[in-house]
């Protein structure tokens, strides 16, 4: 039996927000100890990873390890029905399950929905992703990430970001010309959520989709900072904290010249 | 430029 109790209906709206684009079908593999869910955009150039802890769940029970193959349209049409404040309860059997129920309740307790949801077959297994030492990261404002992601967008397909010192520097251009921002190391830090942190090892300058860092802003209202990872050889990692039970990771193959 | 696929650049980082 597997069953899951998410006070705040409103978190894994926005979770399902953050990676249905990106993700059409999911694997949400669940254990005695967390939800974990990973899984590739068509074209193989963006990952995403997602962890929720049990801690993060009013009432968690998982007798044994379950994976439900998540079609991110269906699941997504039934979080519609649900008010941020509603409290939303998972249930699935333990064994190849072929549906998975999902119940809403209002806070009052005057209402409740609930819905099943034919889960898909997904034959590809969870991968191991590899420890990295990245050379750089930057820790920002998730909505100036945002904004910079968006800005860029009107001038080009591609962002180069370049590390270097206590800079980071987001550049794109195309036919209307160049457009470069930087930020730099905040010297005093009066609101943690809106400085910027750059810790580096090794300047990085690497070349990306700004079609895939647009998705990944999606996930812009689970956290108010956001942290890059960049390292030369390694795709880049974008973060967001859920909390302190779990997170939200995107990694973003570089593009190389032709 | 063109988009890596984003699996052989982890298999090659192993």
């Amino acid at each position: 039996m597997f069953e899951a109790k998410l006070q705040q209906g409103g978190l894994l709206k926005k979770i399902l927000e953050s990676v249905k684009d990106l993700v059409v079908d999911g694997l949400w593999d669940c254990d005695g100890a967390a939800i974990t869910l990973q899984g590739m955009d068509s074209s193989h150039v963006a990952l995403v990873e997602m962890l929720l802890r049990a801690e993060a769940f009013e009432h968690y029970r998982c007798d044994r390890n379950v994976t439900l193959g998540m079609n991110h349209n269906h699941l997504s049409k039934i979080l519609k029905c649900a008010n941020n404040d509603d409290i939303v309860i998972l249930k699935a059997a333990d064994q190849n399950p072929d549906s998975c129920s999902l119940i809403l309740e209002s806070k009052n307790g005057e209402k409740t929905s609930d819905f099943v949801v034919s889960l898909v077959r997904i034959d590809t297994d969870q991968l191991g992703i590899p420890e990295t030492e990245y050379s750089a990261h930057v820790k920002m404002s998730s909505g100036e990430f945002q904004r910079i992601c968006r800005d860029l967008s009107q001038f080009g397909d591609a962002v180069q970001i370049t590390c270097s010192k206590q800079d980071v520097k987001f550049s794109s251009s195309g036919e209307t010309g160049k457009a470069n921002i930087t930020l730099t190391h905040s010297a005093t830090v009066d609101k943690e959520e809106e400085s910027v942190t750059v810790d580096l090892k090794e300047p990085v300058d690497l070349t990306f989709a700004l079609r895939f860092l647009n998705l990944f802003t999606k996930a812009t209202p689970i956290s108010d900072t956001v942290t890059l990872s960049l390292s030369q050889e390694a795709p880049l990692v974008v973060e967001y904290k859920i909390g302190d039970s779990g997170h939200i990771r995107y990694f973003l193959a570089p593009k190389i010249q032709e | 430029d063109v988009n890596q696929n984003i699996l052989s650049i982890f298999y090659n980082s192993i």
